[in-house]
């Protein structure tokens, strides 16, 4: 074999055994050329001079590349005879090419010998497309990007489609789903290449994270497609559905999930996928109203609710007051007011008190007097009644302009008709003795 | 009480016995209210007479409720907060009894019953009650007999006419220069031996208002020369109201 340069040059000559001189009987002459990765390597000859013969059964120069072969060629310019390569291109799809000089034991013409001068060739290196698949040579006969191609001088790059990362091999592209976060109150998020099939390896998760108070609905839109078993619940692929880190559920097949009320504002959804299937994947449109709280429930009937409302939201307040006679309670303490707010967990902040009846206690003692209810049952409650009187006759009783009688107010006191709260008085009755002097001897 | 008769138990219910400086009598007003003769506490030329009122207070007996002496003992004291003493009486001035009449108030309100009740004051307008002849009684825990009694007495007597007291004084004073003042009425006879005495000073002088069937107090037993040998002399009770009410209303 005759030396090509060490190392890949970008271009070169080859030149048969002894050129110019005619070459040497009984010689094979090889060469590989290798040019940088990334190029093909372009031979022309500059000058080709070889023994003629049919199908170049003498002296021939043979061409490789790619594993093929790009051909067998002997002759002069203009001969009949032979194959002359004349200023064909020979280009390699690969980085090498393979050059083969054969000459026999002469170049004789009818007793004459003849002197064949060889080969003049050059190569050069030519930049290799390697993102075109026709130019697929034996060392890249995978696809080349699994996405896309971009092709540079001396090298190529891949890149993917956007939601998919390429991956450490350069080559093949995998969707980025481990961490999409969503934050707008309503939107819509789907598996991969959705209505297309999903990727299989698959480990999405898709995070819903609104602000406190909002609760979250998920609405499945038409096709809803995963991967399932007839009678081993979701074995290949799974879409799995939290709340607050709360399993809400795990869905597969082609029934898609109602709607689903997480009452949360947060929510995530991981999907899983192995290597196989042909399912359509799911997408999933999510809207958020304000967390709702339970319908406030009254304890007793005297509770009143003011403007009761069909459905409690975040930030809603009720204020919860208790008919007239009545004190609202909590435990044994009294309220002067109640209001409640519906949490951002969907919690009331504080429970409903009890409406307990006024009890205005016992009725002031009235000095030489005394009271009486007025009403069964006899009590201190709301609406009691009693009345006070004297000790008479030796104590008449003194009223304000609301006489005698006193009701228990709502207020938890004791008044009379005109709404005073001080008490009679027993005054002492003068000059009437029970036994006075009684003359009767005249 | 000369000439009268035995009370029972509820005939005066507003009868006190007190006993401050010797025995003498009052009548109950409202419930914590003892109407009194100004003398019964400072008697006219008495050594104690600058002994305090405070000191007096708390010294004074006064008893309700019973018309026996020995039971109202029984039933104990009850005790004065406060004296009142009429500014115009002068106990150094011997023979003039004008401005006789005190209030005591008690500690405590006494609870009214049969056998203690308060006398009505009279209506300020209404002088009837001082006309000649209008009977009234007198009761008392006073000499009776030159004894001193062990039991409630009273007596029926008429008012006299204001110049007929006078006249009776001019010609009976028996060189004793009293006073007889227009806050004061007389009431007796000249004859017989009804009146009141020592130990009576202090109890009321009483009538019967017909119209309210009330037993009104119009005066005060005061003074009087010697006993059933005349007339007495009450303290008017009409012209002192304005006193009376302005201590017992005033401080209500």
């Amino acid at each position: 074999s005759s030396p090509v340069p060490r190392g890949s040059p970008l271009f070169g000559e080859i030149r048969s055994p002894n050129y110019p001189k005619p070459y040497p009987n009984n010689n094979i002459s090889i060469w590989d050329i290798q040019v940088p990765k990334g190029y093909g390597v372009k031979l022309t000859f500059k000058y080709f001079d070889l023994e003629p013969s049919e199908s170049c059964f003498y002296d021939y120069v043979k061409i490789k590349a790619d594993k093929r072969d790009l051909g067998r060629y002997c002759g002069q310019l203009g001969s009949t005879t032979g194959n002359h390569p004349g200023r064909k291109e020979f280009v390699s799809k690969g980085r090498k090419m393979h050059l083969e000089f054969h000459s026999d034991f002469s170049n004789e013409d009818n007793g004459t010998v003849i002197p064949y001068r060889g080969f003049l060739a050059s190569y050069r290196a030519v930049d290799l497309d390697e993102c075109d698949p026709n130019n697929a040579a034996e060392n890249y006969e995978r696809p080349q990007c699994q996405h896309f191609c971009h092709n540079y001088v001396g090298g190529y790059f891949c890149s993917c489609r956007i939601g998919y990362q390429l991956q450490s091999d350069q080559h093949s592209c995998k969707v980025e789903c481990s961490s999409e976060l969503f934050t707008e109150a309503s939107g819509y998020l789907s598996s991969p290449e959705y209505p297309q099939p999903y990727p299989e390896y698959l480990r999405c998760n898709y995070s819903i994270r609104l602000q406190k108070g909002l609760s979250i609905a998920l609405r499945f839109l038409e096709p809803f497609e995963i991967d399932d078993h007839q009678q081993v619940h979701c074995p290949y692929d799974q879409l799995k559905i939290q709340a607050r880190g709360r399993e809400i559920g795990e869905f597969c097949g082609r029934e898609p999930p109602g709607i689903i009320e997480t009452n949360s504002n947060e929510v995530d959804i991981l999907f899983l996928t192995d290597d196989s299937g042909f399912s359509r994947g799911w997408k999933i449109h999510y809207t958020s109203e304000k967390i709702r709280c339970p319908q406030l429930v009254p304890r007793d009937q005297f509770t009143i609710i003011r403007d009761l409302q069909p459905v409690y939201q975040f930030q809603d307040y009720v204020v919860v007051s208790c008919k007239t006679g009545y004190n609202l309670m909590e435990g044994d303490k009294k309220l002067v007011s109640f209001t409640a707010v519906c949490q951002a967990d969907g919690t009331w902040h504080q429970p409903m008190p009890r409406c307990e009846v006024v009890n205005c206690g016992s009725p002031k003692n009235l000095t030489n007097g005394a009271f009486s209810y007025l009403k069964e049952p006899a009590n201190n409650e709301y609406q009691s009644v009693i009345s006070y009187r004297c000790h008479e006759p030796y104590y008449h009783i003194v009223t304000g302009t609301g006489g005698e009688r006193f009701t228990c107010s709502p207020e938890g006191t004791w008044l009379d008709q005109d709404g005073q709260k001080r008490i009679p008085s027993c005054l002492p009755v003068c000059g009437k003795p029970v036994h006075p002097v009684v003359e009767v001897q005249r | 009480i000369l000439g009268g008769k035995a009370a029972r138990r509820g005939n005066f219910p507003w009868q006190a016995l007190t006993g401050i400086n010797g025995r003498g009598g009052g009548a109950l007003l409202g419930d914590r209210w003892i109407l009194t003769a100004a003398h019964t506490i400072f008697p006219k030329g008495g050594v104690q007479n600058n002994v305090s009122l405070e000191q007096l207070a708390e010294e004074a007996d006064i008893f309700l409720g019973h018309t026996n002496v020995d039971e109202l003992h029984k039933m104990g004291n009850h005790p004065v907060r406060r004296i009142f003493i009429h500014p115009d009486f002068n106990p150094n001035d011997e023979h003039n009894f004008n401005g006789d009449i005190a209030l005591l108030e008690l500690k405590n309100p006494v609870t009214l019953g049969p056998t203690l009740l308060p006398i009505c004051l009279p209506d300020a307008t209404n002088t009837s009650f001082y006309a000649h002849g209008h009977m009234g009684y007198v009761s008392g825990f006073g000499v009776d007999k030159n004894r001193i009694s062990s039991s409630l007495k009273y007596v029926s007597l008429p008012a006299v006419a204001q110049e007929k007291c006078q006249s009776w004084l001019d010609s009976n004073k028996k060189g004793i220069p009293m006073v007889f003042s227009e806050n004061m009425f007389c009431a007796g006879f000249l004859e017989g031996k009804k009146d009141t005495c020592q130990g009576d000073s202090g109890s009321v002088f009483t009538v019967l208002d017909r119209e309210s069937g009330r037993w009104v107090a119009t005066g005060i037993v005061s003074w009087g020369i010697g006993c059933g040998t005349g007339y007495g002399f009450y303290t008017k009770i009409l012209n002192y109201l304005d006193w009376i009410n302005g201590i017992v209303k005033e401080d209500r």
